[in-house]
């Protein structure tokens, strides 16, 4: 599945974008964002070589298995595809990233949480979401909880974080209950990525540009 | 009981993204 570009092809790449223009807009680095670059191209050739991340492509990379269905990798990759045209670009992917770098702002990670459970686009977390997604990962895992026992920790979830008592979270109340709960952003950091350029080392050794000179 | 269901929710691993970075 690797694969090795060379830099004069690497820039009529669709939906390349300079690494010095990333790097000024997110917590990574020039050499950091050759590195992903790398990444990206071994994830977007895996079915179609295009140089865009489709979402069968996307599943692969996260199980193996590119028919398998997951509501929360669907929901990532749909907040990825930033312009929402089916595909992701190498920028989406380096913008979308860097909000999980570990030294990205908290507020972005709350913020990417909140619309990443927030299915229906509304601008709240409601009730009928949190269940169908409670219960899309018990069909997932081999967790088994009754109805009954879903049914209690989804009313005592919304007795915590709906403090306006209207039935449904708002991006208020997820900062305030985020705040008081911070191990709800684990899965919004990836260690990995403050290593990235030792992972995938090739394109820093050619690295055109010099990190001291931004 | 202290499980809210955001934390059972954050257990799919659709959520963890690190599996992108896992060379084959």
């Amino acid at each position: 599945m690797g694969c090795f570009h060379s830099k004069s092809t690497l820039h009529y790449t669709p939906g390349y974008e300079e690494p010095t223009v990333l790097a000024a807009e997110t917590p990574f680095t020039v050499s950091e964002v050759e590195a992903l670059y790398e990444l990206f191209k071994r994830i977007s050739s895996c079915i179609i070589d295009d140089g865009l991340i489709h979402r069968e492509e996307f599943q692969l990379a996260l199980f193996r298995n590119q028919k398998m269905e997951n509501l929360f990798a669907d929901r990532i990759f749909d907040l990825f595809d930033i312009k929402r045209n089916g595909v992701i670009e190498f920028g989406e992917f380096v913008r979308s990233l860097g909000i999980f770098h570990p030294n990205a702002p908290v507020a972005d990670k709350m913020s990417f949480a909140f619309k990443l459970y927030d299915l229906r686009h509304t601008g709240y977390i409601e009730r009928e979401e949190l269940k169908e997604m409670v219960l899309a990962l018990l069909h997932e895992s081999d967790l088994v909880l009754s109805d009954d026992v879903v049914e209690i920790i989804i009313d005592e979830t919304f007795s915590d974080a709906d403090s306006k008592g209207d039935g449904r979270i708002d991006s208020e109340e997820w900062k305030e209950f985020v705040s008081r709960n911070p191990s709800l952003l684990k899965n919004m950091t990836l260690p990995y990525l403050m290593d990235i350029t030792l992972a995938f080392p090739n394109f820093v050794v050619s690295s055109e540009v010099d990190d001291s000179e931004i | 009981t202290c499980l809210n269901a955001f934390d059972i929710i954050s257990l799919s691993p659709g959520f963890d993204l690190s599996s992108l970075f896992e060379k084959d």
